[in-house]
Formats: C-alpha cells, structure tokens, sequence
C-alpha cells in the first residue's frame, strides 16, 4: 500500500495496537 | 454512526495510555505499555510517530483521535 508512510507504523502495526487496547480495557472492570 | 462509536472509545484507550492523567501521551507512557501490550519496543515507538503529526513529541487526544479515525476509515475501504 502506497500510503504507508516512511519510518511509520504499518496499517497492521497500528491495528494490533489499537485492538489490544480495547481488549485490555474490556478485559479489565 | 460507527466512526462516532470509535471517536467515543478513542478517548477511553486515549486515559488507558496517559498514564499519570497529564492531558498527552509521550514516548514514555508508550514504553510503560509494553508489558500491557503485545507489541515489541520498535512496533510502539513506530506507533508514537505515526500518530505525532507535528513530532513534537507528544500525542494529544487529537493527534490520536486521528490515528485511530484513519485506520477505521482505512479498514472501511479494505
């Protein structure tokens, strides 16, 4: 994908971080 | 509307990664998150800089806000 940015995090990358995120904070009371 | 649910979430996991509550999340806060998260100390430095539009070395519930309104509206497309 072109619009990766350089040096960035990857679509996947920023996907997993988010998703465990919201996992942790709904995993959590 | 989907993206309005996810802006609503953005601000929970934005206080999720601020720590000490200081209004903004620095490289730091993202380090603490790496035995909470599964991701290396490379994959969480890339997400800082990814989401720190003006690399002032600090994201602003803004800056991620927008990340993360990105990738849902990138995931949209796929």
């Amino acid at each position: 994908d072109p619009n990766i940015k350089a040096g960035a995090a990857s679509e996947g990358v920023l996907a997993n971080f988010f998703n465990s995120l919201l996992s942790k904070k709904t995993g959590s009371p | 509307s989907p993206q309005a649910e996810v802006m609503g979430k953005a601000k929970e996991l934005f206080v999720l990664c601020d720590k000490e509550s200081k209004g903004f999340i620095t490289k730091r806060d993202m380090q603490r998150l790496q035995g909470e998260l599964p991701l290396s100390p490379e994959q969480l430095e890339e997400v800082f800089e990814s989401l720190d539009r003006r690399s002032n070395g600090f994201l602003t519930p803004v800056e991620f806000n927008t990340g993360l309104g990105e990738l849902v509206g990138l995931e949209d497309t796929a």
